[in-house]
């Protein structure tokens, strides 16, 4: 029996904290609250190397916030009694923050064990052993026992809880040893001086096999080649054509007698049996040895002067238009291709599409296609015409394509939308309260689908056509990658890429972690701007 | 044999104890394949990880280890407590056990 370190621990020891200014607690008094929160905080600062400045900032590193049952994690409340409280473990967004239950019956000066409620103090203390890392402790009397156990006056840390944090920490004495954990630098302001710095570009750009679609020359069919010139490949040739044509006939201007009627040209019926006289019928006339004309208009004798044209003519071959002709709305929405931020990515069929408000562009194996960004409704028309955005894309493994629009899915076979479509995402086994799905895709390391949204995922079971059990999980699995993200997709190298604002990171599959900490700029690599 | 009504007291006495011991990571979620249901070959297990689950439950709680969900146990489950499961061994997305 012993405390248990989680495994995940802050890079630095000054820690920075603050109560949400949006998640306040309803029944308690935000100064009184801060204070008894300080005093938990106090608790670990005094048993190891932290220290703990409150800020009034939602990108404090430990954000503490009172909900109520189902508050977008995967960890809702139950009301009162029972859950009181959970924390996450340290890491970016979410990572180290506190929600509290906010129907719970908080003390924030209990007199006794006895007093009906629950002490704030205790249960942050708990709380926040979770946000520095430690998990669970078996030691009855630990802070980090599960169960509430209330406090007692003049608390002290005890002994397992105060080895866990030290473990991590170290102790709070000046110790060499623990010398090697460092200080977070403080941010100060770059100095205002000019210089002059050159860069080098590192962008990679995705290989290309073929030239440019710049050059005008490509794409274009091979040369021709009459017949294989190397006979070390192909030795039978070159050679003569194995089979000979006959000799067409000519036409003879004089008469001749001809042993066949095979060999007798063909004519017309009216040069064979000329009309006496002139005639026209169908806007031809014949004249005996002179040459057909083809009328432009046909004519009709029973007219007041030769060749008046009838009434019906001139007329176009095609009739006038009775429809109106849809109208397009107006494009000044065109996303800038080189500066904008990404709605979805998708590989479809070997080619990369990515989809921004009503547009989207195609990029094959000779770079970004001409005439694009395009229209969505253009490549999908059954898409509702009034589409403004579409949330997430993905091709599936029995290459379907799947369109998510707000809470609806829309499946495509290449463009016709399926029958029975589009569907609500609660008949995946999504929560009904989702509002949209931020990505989509099919992760290649195992062949699953998966869908983000916020900072949950799913784990989406193709065959089954519903999520799977013990699914939502956190998008803390995917270590790096930010919360509420736009896209992701895995790409042709088989590395997968989350997409989010005008940035992405690389992913590393076997280390679960991305391989950049910063965000790479997306246009350059993806755009070839 | 137990009566109609105490056995349907029992029966949902254990799922609600069994969404608890998930909950907490003491029971991996989701029920055994019909197919092995029908070979007969996961009930027996599936009825002890839940005896194990509970042993492990009453342990870490410090309370009397009886395998059995006894009023002990069912007031331990009843008690306020953090949100956060005791146990947190999970397989991350990639297969590695962490």
């Amino acid at each position: 029996k012993r405390f248990a370190v989680q495994g995940e621990k802050w890079k630095y020891t000054n820690l920075t904290w603050s109560l949400s200014s949006v998640r306040r607690p309803s029944q308690l008094d935000p100064g009184e609250t801060r204070s008894v929160l300080a005093r938990a905080l106090d608790v670990w600062e005094q048993a190891s190397r932290l220290t703990f400045t409150e800020i009034n900032s939602e990108e404090a590193d430990i954000v503490v916030a009172f909900a109520r049952g189902a508050h977008d994690d995967a960890y809702p409340f139950d009301g009162r009694g029972a859950i009181l409280a959970h924390a996450f473990f340290p890491g970016t967004g979410r990572g180290g923050d506190a929600h509290f239950d906010d129907d719970e019956l908080w003390l924030l000066h209990p007199k006794n064990d006895d007093e009906e409620g629950t002490s704030l103090f205790a249960v942050a203390a708990h709380e926040f052993g979770h946000s520095l890392g430690l998990s669970h402790s078996s030691v009855k009397g630990a802070l980090m026992f599960p169960w509430y156990q209330g406090i007692q006056p003049n608390f002290v840390l005890p002994e397992d809880d105060r080895n866990g944090i030290q473990q991590m920490y170290g102790p709070k004495v000046n110790n060499r040893k623990w010398a090697k954990i460092p200080y977070r630098p403080v941010e100060t302001p770059p100095p205002t001086t000019t210089t002059t710095t050159t860069t080098t570009t590192t962008t990679r750009r995705p290989y290309v096999y073929y030239p440019n679609h710049h050059d005008r020359n490509y794409p274009r069919k091979p040369d021709y080649i009459p017949y294989p010139h190397d006979p070390s490949r192909f030795p039978n040739y070159p050679r003569r054509p194995t089979k000979t044509y006959p000799e067409r006939p000519t036409y003879y201007p004089t008469r001749r007698f001809y042993n066949t009627s095979e060999e007798i040209p063909r004519r017309r019926y009216h040069q064979h049996h000329p009309r006496p006289t002139e005639t026209t019928t169908h806007a031809v006339t014949y004249r005996p040895h002179y040459p057909t004309v083809r009328h432009e208009y046909p004519t009709n004798p029973r007219h007041n002067y030769p060749n008046e044209p009838r009434r019906d003519y001139p007329r176009k071959y095609y009739p006038e238009r009775t429809t109106q002709r849809p109208t397009r709305a107006p494009e000044s929405d065109k996303p800038d291709t080189c500066n904008t931020s990404y709605d979805a990515v998708a590989l479809i069929r070997g080619e990369l599409f990515i989809f921004k408000n009503r547009y989207h562009w195609r990029i094959g194996a000779y770079g970004r296609y001409p005439d694009y960004p395009m229209e969505i409704t253009r490549m999908w028309p059954s898409l509702p015409r009034n589409l403004t955005h579409v949330d997430a894309v993905y091709e599936r493994p029995d290459k379907k394509i799947a369109i998510f629009i707000g809470k609806e899915l829309y499946l495509f076979s290449t463009q016709t939308l399926l029958p029975g479509y589009p569907r609500p995402l609660a008949r995946l086994g999504l929560p009904p309260t989702l509002e949209k799905i931020d990505a989509a895709m099919v992760w290649g390391y195992n062949g699953k689908t998966y869908f983000y949204s916020g900072t949950m995922y799913w784990k989406y079971d193709e065959d089954e056509g519903r999520v799977e059990l013990d699914y939502p999980r956190s998008m803390a699995m995917w270590k790096g990658v930010s919360y509420n993200i736009d896209s992701v997709f895995q790409w042709k190298d088989g590395k997968t890429y989350f997409f989010k604002g005008k940035g992405y990171w690389k992913f590393n599959d076997l280390q679960m972690q991305v391989e950049n900490e910063k965000q790479l700029p997306s246009a350059q690599y993806w755009m070839g701007c | 044999a137990p009566t109609g009504h105490r056995a349907m007291r029992h029966i949902h006495h254990e799922k609600s104890a069994r969404g608890y011991l998930e909950r907490f990571g003491y029971l991996s979620k989701g029920r055994p394949e019909m197919a092995n249901l029908l070979m007969g070959n996961s009930v027996q297990s599936y009825e002890d990880d839940f005896r194990i689950a509970i042993k492990t439950l009453q342990e870490f709680g410090g309370i009397a280890v009886t395998g059995e969900l006894d009023e002990a146990t069912k007031k331990l489950m009843k008690q306020k407590r953090c949100g956060r499961p005791d146990r947190e061994e999970w397989e991350s997305e990639n297969g590695h056990r962490k």
